[in-house]
């Protein structure tokens, strides 16, 4: 089993469109996948179809003192091979007190553990911020994915982010690949090019060499609660996070 | 000095824009503006300038034992009458751990309760999180604009939203009006029309009856790191942000 997180702490970038495309993608292989949510605003989750009902369990249950198991709170996507860890506001409670009590980074490999003969790919929808909840899941990733839109705004955090993964490969002793994506992308916009241009620059090697391009299709997706590889499989938009994938999976970058 | 707090805890929604757009537009008619930034990723303050230097002060500085005063870590931000309270990342740790000594709701209105003589507008940009920072904003806010991106995904966190400003609005026995403000409004996608049309109608008289077009010129300004009134005070998004001004200052919403 595979766990990529993605991540940034800057907000709207793309990560949960990113998580859910590449999700729906390696379900509709065939794969068994398991997407978890651990942004309290829960967007994956109401995409997903996990947030349903008055008081939805996810992620924040795992912290209670009785923990049920995982395989109580996964719910179906509604796309073959595709299951929902959902999140809840209440995460966002953890994320404030649950470090005390037993460790989030604990309470996530464990939990990450209890379903790992059942998957082949976990992927990790993260909330835009620097946080708990960010942190232990990138202690626990095989990979970091971190969707960059390509927006003067959104290349401050990167550099923090990129620290960050290298303070956990040292503490871990393991190492975590990152792979920047720049998503959003309108080539008529000029300060989409020069953000482009200055993202290749300074990361060189870690960015792919394409890109994800604005396509509406994958809001509509969004709205209407659809996995994207289902609902508009040949759009640009799913096309290129096809493309994204076989990159994610193929060789290794020059370190 | 009226204290207008941004937040949305959905990211990417034009939080900081619209933030720099208001206080920009207030200090070009001769106001004494202070934009205050609290967000660790620090966009507000990069945009205005004050995130430079190896290790920026700024609003993390107030936590310290022997905190400095407000006045000796205010920045110029270029734009006549408009300075800036910077962010910077190590407010991230204070959102994990700064409540417990003297609370973040006591810190921030002494220092608010400081600079209130020398301002008459204080705008407060939050970071996209439902945490400590936020709430404490909220707590000291005289009104709270929520920008929300006319997305699909942008809609659910409202609800939660709006029931924090009530919490608010209980705890400390006073008003806190909130004004909901139409994002990066593309009139010609289904997607943006199908969710204005929800959010008119979920939420009525909260919401502005107009919007905010998508426009390339607020993200050039923040790429060229220049106050879009100044920059750009003819172009579409601009001059939208000066029709939002006038409502907001306008009369009362009907309860
Ligand atoms: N390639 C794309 N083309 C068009 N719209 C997109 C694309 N990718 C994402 N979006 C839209 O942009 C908005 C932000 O995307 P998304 O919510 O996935 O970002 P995020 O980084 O997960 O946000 P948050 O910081 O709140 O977690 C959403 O409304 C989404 O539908
Ligand atoms: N009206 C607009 N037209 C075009 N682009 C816009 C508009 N408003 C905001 N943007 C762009 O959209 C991106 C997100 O906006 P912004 O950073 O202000 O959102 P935010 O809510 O503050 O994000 P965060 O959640 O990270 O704090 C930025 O790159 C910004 O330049
Ligand atoms: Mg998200
Ligand atoms: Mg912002």
């Amino acid at each position: 089993m595979s766990i990529w997180c993605v991540a940034n702490q800057k907000g709207g970038v793309g990560k949960t469109t990113t998580a859910v495309a590449l999700a729906s993608l390696v379900a509709a292989e065939g794969k068994r996948v398991l997407a978890i949510d651990l942004d309290p605003h829960a967007s994956l989750s109401h995409w997903l179809g996990g947030a349903e009902g008055p008081e939805p369990r996810g992620v924040a249950d795992l912290f209670a003192d009785a923990a049920p198991p995982v395989s109580a709170l996964l719910r179906d996507s509604g796309a073959a091979g595709l299951q929902v860890l959902p999140a809840q506001p209440a995460l966002a409670t953890v994320e404030r007190h649950g470090v005390g009590k037993q460790g989030m980074g604990l309470v996530l490999s464990r939990a990450l553990a209890e379903v790992a003969p059942h998957y082949d790919l976990v992927v990790l929808d993260c909330p835009p911020t620097l946080g708990v909840l960010m942190v232990s899941a990138l202690a626990a990733a095989d990979l970091l994915v971190a969707p960059t839109q390509t927006e003067p705004l959104a290349l401050h955090g990167l550099a923090g982010l990129l620290r960050t993964a290298q303070m956990i490969e040292r503490s871990r002793g393991r190492a975590l690949p990152v792979r920047i994506v720049p998503t959003m992308y309108d080539k008529r916009t000029r300060a989409a090019q020069d953000t482009l241009a200055t993202l290749r620059e300074r990361y060189a090697a870690s960015v792919w060499e394409e890109e994800i391009p604005v396509d509406t299709r994958l809001r509509e997706a969004s709205r209407d609660a659809q996995a994207p590889a289902l609902a508009h499989a040949l759009s640009r938009g799913v096309v290129a996070y096809a493309r994204l994938l076989a990159w994610l999976r193929g060789a290794p970058l020059p370190e």
